[in-house]
């Protein structure tokens, strides 16, 4: 498995439709302070269910999508995908490739797909937490975050490792 | 559930022996606070650079820190196996010679595990199998690929 | 007590708005909540970088929040002079630009008060009257002076 | 009023003396990871009456005496010294120079002084806060921290400035 495709639209800065082609291996993404850079991995958590403000940093759900910037006018939903490569079919669904979407609209409802079939926020949750893509397990370190493993208590370092076994 | 639990941490406790000795010729290791009770106790992070004493990771500087980190992540990689990695400016705080370590180690991980990097250094985009700017026009962000090679100064719109 | 601490967030602000300004060619102030009943109330520092809409700094990027933090802390010292400053790698999620124009107004300031900045980074180092490299040896921390022009690297042993 | 001179001595990796003689102007300090760039400005602070275990990054009083590496023996004291310039008086003491000295002993004591004379440690602070020389000042940012004071609630910031006025 690896990501293999990454659609944003209306997310954030990204108020118009943004597409990455990725590839296995070592990807690495450049730009300058405020250019949009954080918010791909946002945009990832977001799409794969995460529901924490704080983590997506925003005050509010409406604050994720495109508030326009200086030229444009404010994105009405945020529809995000994220296709996984799972020709290994670890991902448990008889597909090449797994595309797992998220919409937000402007009354703060999220709808979720996989595959574009229309699935309920826990089957997302139960499908990435089961193949180690969800945002909970410790693959994601987030901007400013990476002493925050070295600096953990013992107690928190035991269930972490409680958590995952 | 314990010999569940103690057949992990084994197998996280050797392999962060090996890459944090790849990593700085030090030696790092987990410690069990309470051997009788685990579940009743908490798992130390012990480490020790080359020239210092043993300590617990929460004493460390921040470079070293983020290095302890990154060990124990990737230690972690060999008990719960994660298909992808999001790391976001990790080598802020490292100096060139620990960049250059890591670097080299998350590149050989990146062969099993799909690993993105956003970085603001040459160093770290220069292993890169495929490259992305990020830059701002008009108020709306964008995207661009790179060819490998490129530095950070003319991927910066 | 209302009219002194007025006319400190007066100062304050309109330091601010020309440091900002010449930091970003954006703009940054500040404003008080509760206007009838300031004592009350928080005050909200906003900003507004170049293409896009204002903004709490809270809502900001990494970047962006070094930049304006440090536009507060030297907009304070119109008030409040202090007569040193310690940042320690205060520079380490800047892109160049903005790192250019951080050492450059850093450098101004430092006319008017002592600035000593820990660093890794090669801009901050060069503009700087004088600079200590420490290194470990045997155990213990040293520290020696380098000339003014020494390279990041060619410093730390 | 700048600082002058450091001298260091016992205190965390600074187990033999180090001395630094600073100007005024802009001051540059580099070095490897873990060589002990950090530790200086702990040093700094230290003297000037920091008494928070937190800010000094160590978990006991005896965590901040030079524990030994390697080589050495750990020092059974601790002796920080910051010589400010004082030829414009803005330290209410009459001479061109003021030393601020701290030591710490293995029982946790820590004995103040001012140009070689005994003080009490509210002293130093009294002296200190007057002429914004505190550490509690927003003159320090240490590692790490740069970004806490962007990301200040509208009522801490107010009582920040409260606070200074
Ligand atoms: N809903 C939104 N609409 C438009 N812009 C937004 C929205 N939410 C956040 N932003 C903007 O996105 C920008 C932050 O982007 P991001 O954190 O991805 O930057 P970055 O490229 O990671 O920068 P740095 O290098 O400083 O970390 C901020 O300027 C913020 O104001
Ligand atoms: N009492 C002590 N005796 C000896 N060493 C100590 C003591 N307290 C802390 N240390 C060591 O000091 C080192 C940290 O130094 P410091 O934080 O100053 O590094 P630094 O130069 O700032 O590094 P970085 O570039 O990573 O931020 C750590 O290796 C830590 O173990
Ligand atoms: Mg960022
Ligand atoms: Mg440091």
């Amino acid at each position: 498995i690896y990501i293999k495709r990454i659609e944003i639209e209306g997310f954030k800065t990204f108020g118009k439709k943004v597409v990455l082609n990725l590839e296995p291996g070592y990807i690495s993404v450049t730009g300058l302070n405020g250019s949009g850079k954080s918010n791909i991995f946002d945009a990832i958590l977001f799409a794969l269910g995460e529901s924490s403000l704080k983590t997506l940093r925003a005050t509010n759900l409406k604050g994720l999508l495109f508030d326009g910037g200086v030229s444009g006018a404010r994105s009405s939903k945020a529809v995000v995908s994220i296709q996984f490569d799972n020709t290994s079919r670890e991902i448990p669904v008889d597909s090449d490739t797994v595309t797992f979407t998220r919409e937000l609209r402007e009354n703060g409802e999220s709808v979720f797909k996989i595959n574009n079939k229309h699935v309920s926020k826990q089957m997302v949750l139960n499908l990435t937490q089961l193949c180690l893509i969800s945002p909970e397990a410790f693959n994601v370190v987030l901007q400013g975050m990476i002493n925050r493993i070295a600096e953990l208590r013992p107690d928190e370092r035991r269930r972490l490792l409680e958590s995952l076994v | 559930k314990r010999n569940v639990f103690m057949e992990a941490f084994e197998k996280i406790d050797r392999n962060l022996r090996a890459i944090f000795k790849e990593l700085t010729d030090g030696d790092a290791w987990l410690e069990v606070e309470k051997p009788d009770d685990i579940f009743q106790g908490g798992i130390y992070l012990m480490v020790r650079f080359p020239g210092k004493k043993p300590k617990e990771s929460l004493m460390l500087s921040g470079g070293e820190k983020t290095i302890t980190t990154v060990a124990f992540i990737l230690a972690m990689q060999s008990a719960f196996k994660s298909p992808f990695y999001l790391l976001d400016e990790i080598d802020a705080h490292l100096d060139a010679i620990n960049l250059e370590r890591l670097i080299n180690i998350l590149y050989d991980r990146s062969k099993e595990s799909q690993i993105i990097l956003i970085t603001l250094k040459d160093v770290t985009l220069s292993k890169a199998d495929k490259i992305f700017g990020v830059y701002q026009r008009e108020g709306y962000a964008n995207v661009v690929e790179y060819t490998p090679g490129i530095k950070v100064k003319e991927a910066q719109q």
